[in-house]
């Protein structure tokens, strides 16, 4: 048996996807879309929290809402997909 | 479904709309084609009439573009985000944008579209046999002259019919060259090109010169992608050099070492250490017409939905056969109101096509022919037709080896052949005149090939072309108090059960009688079952109870060993 693969990660000339970590993904995905966005009121900035927006992206997607980053949920963030934030902003 | 915060939509109903600049990957007539059809999915359903411009200012300005495009949200490079839309309104408003850092086909991987030859400008088929071997991609085999040709039938030996693919060798889009093809060498700047390139310009769009001389006649176009040519990366247009050299390794196919993203990738030259230059692999791509669509979705107003199976969904999804949901056609018509009265003609593709004096480019002696122009084929979606469009069905049942879905006087058949494609619909009355529109359930007998049909109180039997009936189903021994028999159910010795309410018979056949015993209770004999099936058919040894849009199915065990939708599971949709 062939010892398995030692996976040397490169970075790409020009690559616009680079490796990042799951959570960066995540933070990422749930900023670009809206779920996570900032709110305003009366001049006090504050985060959804990062539960709440996962919770909230897993609601949108029909996934179990566990407000934890699991499997399912970093699968559907890696598909393909229209660019329009699925929370107005 | 959802609409922008405040409603947005267009103030009119004749909708223009721009076609900018197109893509590399597929020829233009059929990216007009795709966003044609994608306008009329939408025009189907509402009173929009959709009119392109070829200049100045439309309501949807539509365009290709890459990363940083001229707008805040730029494009990420190949998958993940495949285009953005804005909602209606003035400027930027109501635009569509096309991220062309994907590879855009028809969904189902390369679509090209041949020119010249003698197929009248048919599309290629893959894979194709030439001299004895298979082809998957365009070649150059048999040919002097370097032009990447191929089949239009599956049999070039047989048929001898045959088209030019993309290449700068043929042609070029946009530009200032009205088409015309690359001339190598050029000059740029000072400097000789042999193929096309990306210097000079910061959109990484590959063009070449249409002279031999750039700085002096300043006529250039864009080279169209050939089938085998890589998608971005840093040397998108180029071709997979094989073998490659990277980190040390050889590599005769493309890989996705060196990537966390698993997506394959290759060298275009052979030694990736050294040149740096790669781009990924052509796969099935994305279908245009498809994002199109949910794109124009956005332009006229529509958020996205949360439902998976509408267009507004924000993910991807490949559907060969589409239809619009029901959720976005109620989106849509709570915007603008439903359509009546006869369509609109739709709008026409761009015909023009440069000519080629095939004496210059061809040296085969095959038959030459110029591309005919093309008409936009926009065929009705009539939703009445459509199986994957029938939310319920009055009847499933096997007859002849074939599944057979009744509706409303129609039926289709899924063959157990041809990977199962579903064909119709068939009006039930050419093929059973004696037969009701609706039928509630029907079965064969598996002795005598005879062919039971329920309707309501009444039944009716055929063989072959003969029939008996109606006859009243307390004939069988049914009481009479049943409304109608839901389902039918071969259990072989020529006994069937017969489904109503709550309750099961079982027939024998022979006797037309029902046995003693019964009815029975359906859940009793069938735990874990619906109790209201409105639908129950044995179809490849297990018995599917249907309640509204999905299907309980039971093994002979009598264990429930999967739920799941008619639609994708039974029908394919």
């Amino acid at each position: 048996w062939s010892h398995p693969l030692k996976s040397t990660f490169v970075t790409f000339p020009s690559d616009l996807v680079r490796n990042i970590s799951d959570s960066q993904l995540a933070e990422n995905y749930l900023k670009k879309f809206g779920y996570l966005q900032t709110e305003h009121r009366s001049g006090f900035q504050s985060m959804v929290s990062t539960n709440k927006a996962l919770k909230r992206m897993q609601r949108q997607m029909g996934l179990e809402e566990t407000g934890v980053l699991d499997k399912a949920t970093l699968d559907v963030m890696k598909q393909p997909r229209c660019g329009v934030p699925d929370v107005a902003n | 479904y959802q609409t922008f915060e405040g409603d947005l939509k267009w103030d009119h109903n004749d909708i223009t709309y721009r076609i900018i600049n197109y893509s590399p990957d597929m020829e233009s007539s059929l990216i007009d084609d795709a966003f044609a059809r994608a306008f009329k999915v939408w025009r189907d359903v509402t009173p929009l009439t959709f009119t392109r411009l070829f200049e100045g200012t439309a309501d949807i300005m539509i365009s290709f573009g890459k990363a940083d495009h001229g707008d805040p949200y730029p494009f990420d490079g190949k998958d993940g985000l495949l285009a953005h839309a804005y909602p209606p309104g003035e400027g930027v408003q109501g635009d569509a944008h096309f991220d062309d850092d994907e590879y855009w086909t028809l969904g189902k991987g390369p679509a090209v579209k041949t020119r010249y030859g003698n197929a009248d400008g048919a599309m290629c088929h893959f894979p194709f046999n030439f001299e004895g071997k298979s082809y998957t991609t365009c070649t150059t085999d048999g040919r002097s002259d370097n032009l990447p040709w191929c089949a239009t039938t599956a049999d070039f030996d047989k048929d001898k019919k045959y088209g030019f693919c993309p290449s700068e060798l043929l042609y070029t889009f946009g530009g200032n060259a009205d088409g015309a093809k690359c001339v190598f060498p050029f000059i740029f700047l000072g400097k000789e090109y042999d193929s096309c390139t990306t210097d000079g310009r910061s959109d990484e769009y590959r063009w070449c010169a249409t002279t031999d001389n750039f700085d002096k006649d300043i006529k250039y176009g864009f080279c169209p992608s050939r089938d085998t040519a890589v998608i971005g990366g840093n040397s998108e247009g180029e071709p997979c050099h094989f073998p490659f050299v990277f980190l040390g390794e050889t590599y005769d196919a493309c890989t996705s070492e060196g990537r966390g993203d698993g997506k394959l990738w290759c060298s275009t030259t052979d030694n990736y250490d050294d040149d740096k230059k790669w781009g990924f692999c052509p796969d099935k791509g994305y279908s245009l017409f498809l994002v199109a669509a949910h794109e124009f979705g956005h332009a006229l107003g529509l958020d996205h939905s949360n439902i998976r199976d509408a267009l507004m969904y924000p993910m991807y999804s490949y559907v060969e056969k589409f239809s619009l949901h029901k959720d976005d056609i109620e989106g849509i018509q709570f915007l603008y109101g439903s359509g009546t009265g006869p369509g609109p003609t739709p709008p026409q593709p761009e015909t023009t096509t440069p000519y080629i004096d095939p004496e210059e480019t061809v040296t085969t002696k095959e038959p030459q022919t110029t591309v005919p122009t093309t008409t936009t084929t926009t065929r009705p979606v009539d939703p009445t037709k459509d199986a994957c469009n029938v939310a319920e069905f009055d009847a499933i049942t096997m007859i002849e080896g074939e599944l057979h879905f009744f509706k409303a006087g129609l039926y289709w058949k899924k063959s157990s052949r041809n990977a199962g494609v579903v064909s119709g619909p068939f009006p039930i009355s050419e093929r059973w005149p004696a037969l009701p529109a609706v039928i509630d359930t029907a079965f064969e007998d598996l002795l005598t090939k005879k062919l039971y049909f329920f309707s309501g109180t009444r039944f009716w039997v055929y063989t072959g072309k003969s029939v008996l009936g109606p006859r009243s189903i307390e004939k069988l021994g049914l009481p009479n108090n049943i409304q109608k028999i839901e389902g039918a159910v071969q259990r072989g010795n020529g006994k069937v059960l017969l489904f109503s309410g709550e309750n099961v018979w079982r027939l024998n056949v022979k006797d037309q009688n029902i046995d003693q015993g019964y009815p029975r209770f359906t859940d009793v004999m069938f735990g874990g079952v619906p109790n209201d099936s409105h639908d129950v058919f044995l179809y490849k040894g297990h018995i599917y109870f249907c309640r509204d849009r999905f299907y309980w199915r039971m093994n002979s065990r009598k264990q429930i060993d999967r739920v799941g939708y008619v639609k994708y599971d039974v029908l394919n949709c």
